[in-house]
């Protein structure tokens, strides 16, 4: 069962200012981590939860923390995929997603099964690629996209 | 020397051919085109003066000179062009680097910075900021907002209640950004909107600056009692400033549905796909 009493828990005890602004010691900078670290772990089976109850699908839904530094073990190894984006706002969005994926072409799918533009695009100065396609997602809910590696297909070369 | 340049349909942004720096951005959906030069620099961290033994550290921001340093006066630069995406990357130096994007639809430019870990073999401590330096008249004015609420106004080296004598021209007008900072000229409007909160402030006329990152060597004496030098991961940090360029008029339009999109962020959950059906009963 999922719980995000204590993720609500860590929030509370990092309003302080210490965890934000760097004036604790190092390892009271640790526990911080660590408090917020615990705290999201009951919190993503209480998502899980709620998207599989709201989705209709019991999956193994895997949440990516290092997103912002383009790593990602599903993305990077999976030949197919799908990528189920949340809008916690009161508005549609387009929303540009961006994913690490291994050197291959994709083909991406639309949750209405129609295929979306996408791109893959090698980051300079290294040898890691991101994919790259435009999600429209409603008001305060969720889309799920499908994502597919297309076989014997090189991806073409951004300039 | 050829040109380096980013466009959608709405903006446009222009980088100097032989710095790799951002040299103009242009609003052409309104027709605004305003020269602007954005890049890093650091100030030097006071480890206290004849003045007043204040270090830097953790609680206090105390420069020792007015003037920050250059992180480097040219960037090396990768221009990324695909369908959906336009990107300048720019590498400052082994501890600096930035992503200068441009998405289709998007009215805004987002530049992405990584800085870190910061050397201090030099055996000084260094406060890093982000700068972008117009020729707007903004009259010794920007604006900051309050936890995401209110814009407040702030006028360089004054306070509203009191008869200000301002004996730290740097760290004495910064001020708490927790979602944006703007200048304006009553015409033109730059905003930056941030990730999360940071310092800010406006030193000259239409410069606006945000410190993005510090390591300090030396203890300021206020209670911590270790230097703020983080280890681990918090030497590296990688952040966002969304960049908006308006009419006076609609900027605040803009940049509060923009804010809302940040603070609210679309989140992304994953899936091998091909899950059993389920019902709650």
């Amino acid at each position: 069962s999922g719980d995000s009493a204590p993720l609500n828990e860590a929030m509370a005890v990092l309003q302080h200012h210490d965890a934000v602004s760097g004036t604790s010691r190092q390892h009271v900078a640790n526990d911080y981590a660590r408090q917020l670290s615990e705290g999201w772990r009951p919190c993503e089976v209480l998502m899980s939860n709620a998207l599989a109850h709201l989705s209709g699908l019991k999956e193994d839904f895997a949440f990516c923390r290092k997103l912002n530094i383009s790593i990602c073990p599903l993305t990077q190894t999976a030949e197919r995929f799908q990528v189920i984006v949340y809008n916690p706002l009161g508005r549609k969005v387009d929303w540009m997603v961006r994913l690490p994926v291994s050197k291959h072409v994709y083909l991406v799918k639309d949750p209405g099964g129609k295929i979306v533009p996408s791109d893959v695009v090698t980051i300079p100065s290294s040898d890691s690629q991101e994919l790259l396609f435009s999600a429209l997602v409603p008001a305060v809910g969720f889309s799920i996209y499908s994502v597919s590696q297309m076989p014997n297909q090189r991806p073409q070369k951004s300039w | 020397s050829r040109d380096l340049v980013i466009q959608n349909e709405y903006l446009r942004a222009r980088f100097d051919p032989n710095t790799g720096l951002l040299m103009e951005l242009e609003n052409l959906e309104q027709n605004l085109l305003l020269p602007v030069r954005q890049a890093f620099y650091w100030y030097n961290a006071s480890t206290g003066n004849n003045l007043s033994s204040q270090a830097s550290g953790a609680y206090i921001f105390r420069p020792n000179q007015n003037k920050p340093l250059f992180v480097s006066h040219w960037a090396q630069t990768h221009l990324v062009k695909a369908s959906l995406v336009q990107e300048v990357h720019q590498n400052f130096s082994a501890w600096c680097s930035q992503v200068v994007r441009l998405y289709p639809r998007q009215r805004h430019l987002e530049l992405e910075w990584t800085v870190g870990p910061i050397p201090v073999g030099d055996g000084w401590g260094k406060e890093v900021i982000s700068r972008f330096d117009t020729a707007l008249a903004t009259r010794g004015l920007f604006y900051t907002d309050s936890n995401g609420r209110e814009i407040l106004e702030r006028r360089r080296n004054y306070r509203p209640t009191w008869k200000l004598n301002q004996t730290e021209p740097v760290a004495g007008n910064y001020y708490p950004v927790n979602s944006r900072i703007y200048i304006t000229d009553g015409n033109m409007q730059l905003t930056v909107l941030t990730d999360r909160s940071q310092g800010g402030s406006s030193l000259r006329d239409g410069s606006l600056e945000l410190m993005v990152h510090r390591r300090l060597l030396k203890d300021d004496a206020r209670g911590v009692g270790e230097p703020l030098n983080k280890e681990g991961s918090g030497l590296w940090v990688r952040g966002r400033h969304l960049v908006l360029l308006d009419k006076k008029e609609t900027a605040a339009a803009r940049h509060r549905l923009q804010a809302e999109m940040e603070v609210l962020a679309p989140q992304v959950v994953l899936a091998q796909g091909g899950g059993a059906r389920y019902r709650l009963e």
